[in-house]
């Protein structure tokens, strides 16, 4: 790998480092005396307001600017999901009791799940979660792996990739080649990209289980948060 | 682009392309 494409993976993970959101904060509901409604509605706001912060984060992904606005649509909306447990995943590593810490004062155990509908999503979160923690992945890792995520979840189809969409997903691939190569870790980069199969599993299984929600309890949702569950 | 509009018009919100 030259000395110029090393430069550049630092300098594109430096700043996935850097424009990473800061978490934020459940806004406790209080519209309901039913309590498993009224935590599913603060997840629900709470997703609502992170799909915002999560546009504006792409945004400033190195290549995704210079994707037409098509794909910039087609690549969220079937990837905000991905990216946005990829973070669940990462902060519920080393909870106390096995629970999921969507945010610090957000966190729901398993039986919090089950009586808010969410038990299917608890334990596909808990799978994905114990396996990250087996690989002990970096900060680094953890932004790249989100980026990638996005990059690589858009729809297959029979026409050729644009040179913009190629370039994007190679920049973020080389970038953590080079990661990895300059920690000596020469098989690290492949582990990683062979768990993007189960990220997206976690997330259609998360995706379903929040349409379900509304369908069939009449949950109401955000009109972001619907448009985006929508689009799947 | 109706029915994701909400998307549509957050992406087309400026921003600066990020140069590396």
């Amino acid at each position: 790998l030259s000395s110029t494409s090393c430069l550049l993976g630092n300098k594109i993970i430096s700043h996935l480092l850097l424009t990473e959101p800061t978490p934020l904060a459940a806004n406790q509901d209080n519209s309901t005396n039913d309590s498993s409604l009224r935590t599913l509605l603060t997840l629900c706001d709470l997703m609502n307001r992170e799909l915002l912060v999560l546009i504006d984060w792409a945004k400033e992904i190195p290549g995704f600017s210079g994707l037409s606005l098509v794909d910039q649509m087609s690549l969220l909306q079937s990837g905000w999901m991905e990216a946005l447990l990829v973070g669940v995943a990462w902060r519920s590593q080393d909870a106390v009791g096995e629970e999921l810490v969507f945010t610090g004062n957000l966190r729901l155990d398993e039986a919090q799940c089950r009586a808010t509908g969410l038990a299917d999503l608890y334990e596909a979160l808990r799978h994905l979660t114990a396996k990250y923690r087996a690989m002990k992945l970096s900060p680094e890792e953890v932004v790249t792996l989100k980026a990638m995520a996005l990059a690589n979840s858009g729809k297959s189809t029979p026409f050729p990739q644009q040179d913009t969409d190629v370039q994007f997903q190679d920049g973020l691939h080389e970038a953590l080649q080079d990661y990895e190569s300059s920690r000596r870790e020469q098989h690290r980069a492949g582990r990683l990209l062979m768990t993007l199969p189960l990220l997206r599993q976690t997330a259609d299984r998360a995706v379903q289980a929040f349409l379900r929600l509304h369908r069939n309890r009449h949950v109401p949702l955000h009109k972001l948060l619907l448009e985006m569950l929508d689009a799947k | 682009k109706e029915k994701h509009k909400i998307l549509h018009q957050l992406l087309q919100n400026s921003t600066s392309p990020v140069d590396l």
